[in-house]
């Protein structure tokens, strides 16, 4: 609850013009993003705990009666993704995705995920291996300063039927190089 | 063809030579389109009247609707893949984009990277993204009020007084929350953003939106400083996507391009929240 109150006051500052538009001060408006910053961080927290007890429901209900509460996961948010940077999907051979569809019906969406490699298996909840595509992310990304990063692709995948206010969860890992090698579909053609 | 294409069955784009966009194939049309990005110089006012205030926070005031193109010729790349297409161009060291086309969608997504914006010839620069199309609009163009109905804009009019603009640019201008269009009997051009920007159709079948903003003198509407952000010293890099659209106008067999535009505004604005799990200690089997 305290997380949720510290967002919740957050948010009621974010209602200021200024911070709507963008006319305050260059320093308001780092405090400003510095506050949003803290704010989701901590309800990182409370999506944590909910995933998982929805994740040990499910479980549970799958399994009779043993509850696996050792599976814990950390579902950690990744805010620099818009900057193609997740230090979890970077540095992790193995992990998993959890996608959580906030809308009232079913959806698709094509997930571009950073990583620093360009091999890698995807499979869904149900074990289906997903057609995967790397790409190289673009130089002026590469190149941008204050940008500490070692991903070098993205990794693309469509996932599908994201129930209404619901979330599905893939699995993926990075292959050795022999394994099912899959040399990246891309053939740069420089103009 | 001299094109380099990238595309699906729904969308097809072709670049020229240059490595600017040229040409779209899409909904049965195919039509010159091209894409440009160009900045304003921004306005540098005494402040000591309202008339001759400078571009800043508030206001958007290019100096003498001066407008430059930043390339005349673009670095592309082109990426190929069952899942998603795309060209990587490079207008200047501080103006990139990728443009894709993801397959079974009928859309084209414009990933812009801006900044920072040189001002080492103490010119502050508004950059806008143009689309240019032949589509006869005759003026008239439509921005969204806050993701939800369109509102009619005609250049140079007002609907409830005879306007009399002393800026002809900004004149024009309005607020684009999600969407600005514009179409005639037969096409229709759409353009989804990812957040608030201003936007315009300053000539018949283009549409701008303005992406980034780097200003030198504050315009004395009270926050005493200059929109010149910077971040360790240097200017703000903005990146962001737009989302393009090119059809027939109207509505066939009961689907309207309006409609899949107003589906895919809600998707792209309300995406899916992701979170990351270490799988360190689980095999996929345990995983499952």
């Amino acid at each position: 609850e305290p997380h949720l109150t510290f967002m919740r006051e957050t948010l009621g500052i974010m209602q200021h013009h200024d911070a709507i538009t963008g006319t305050e001060k260059q320093k308001v408006a780092l405090d400003y993003a510095k506050r949003l910053s803290v704010g989701i961080r901590a309800c990182a927290a409370n999506t944590r705990s909910v995933l998982n007890q929805l994740s040990v429901q499910s479980e549970t209900s799958a399994s009779t009666s043993e509850t696996r509460s050792d599976y814990i996961f950390d579902f950690k948010i990744c805010p620099l993704l818009n900057i193609t940077s997740c230090p979890v999907s970077e540095s992790n051979e193995r992990f998993a995705l959890t996608l959580y569809n906030p809308l009232a019906h079913f959806t698709d969406e094509y997930v571009r995920v950073p990583v620093a490699h360009h091999n890698y298996k995807v499979i869904d909840n149900k074990g289906v291996t997903m057609e995967i595509q790397l790409l190289p992310i673009p130089s002026a990304v590469m190149n941008m300063k204050n940008r500490t990063s070692n991903a070098q692709y993205e990794l693309v995948f469509f996932a599908t039927n994201l129930p209404p206010l619901g979330y599905r969860t893939y699995y993926i890992e990075k292959l050795n190089s022999s394994e099912g090698f899959l040399r990246p579909s891309f053939s740069p053609k420089k103009t | 063809s001299s094109l380099t294409v990238i595309g699906n069955e729904y969308i097809k784009l072709g670049f020229d030579t240059n490595g600017f966009l040229s040409e779209v194939t899409a909904d049965g049309l195919t039509r010159i389109v091209s894409q440009e990005f160009l900045y304003y110089e921004g306005a540098k006012g005494n402040n000591a009247e309202f008339l001759n205030r400078s571009s800043g926070a508030y206001i958007f005031r290019p100096n003498k609707n001066k407008i430059h193109f930043v390339a005349n010729q673009v670095d592309i790349e082109v990426y190929r893949g069952e899942i998603v297409q795309e060209v990587h161009q490079k207008f200047n060291d501080w103006i990139s984009q990728v443009v894709r086309v993801y397959r079974s969608k009928s859309y084209a997504e414009f990933e812009w990277l801006i900044g920072p914006i040189p001002i080492d010839d103490d010119v502050g620069k508004e950059v806008i993204t143009r689309f240019n199309s032949g589509i006869e609009s005759a003026g008239i163009f439509y921005t969204d009020s806050n993701g939800r109905e369109m509102i009619k804009r005609q250049r140079n009019r007002r609907d409830t007084w005879n306007v009399k603009l002393n800026e002809e640019v900004s004149g024009n201008y309005y607020p684009v929350t999600t969407k600005i269009t514009l179409e005639d009997t037969t096409a229709r051009m759409a353009i989804l953003t990812d957040r608030a920007q201003g936007g315009s159709s300053l000539q018949d079948g283009a549409l701008e939106l303005m992406v980034h903003r780097r200003l030198l003198h504050d315009d004395a509407f009270g926050v005493g400083e200059a929109l010149n952000e910077t971040e360790h010293g240097k200017g703000l890099i903005a990146r962001g996507k737009h989302l393009f659209f090119f059809g027939q106008s109207g509505t066939r067999k009961g689907i309207s391009l309006k409609a899949t535009e107003r589906i895919v505004q809600i998707e792209s604005l309300l995406p899916t929240w992701k979170f990351f799990s270490n799988m360190k200690s689980y095999n996929a089997e345990e995983w499952r």
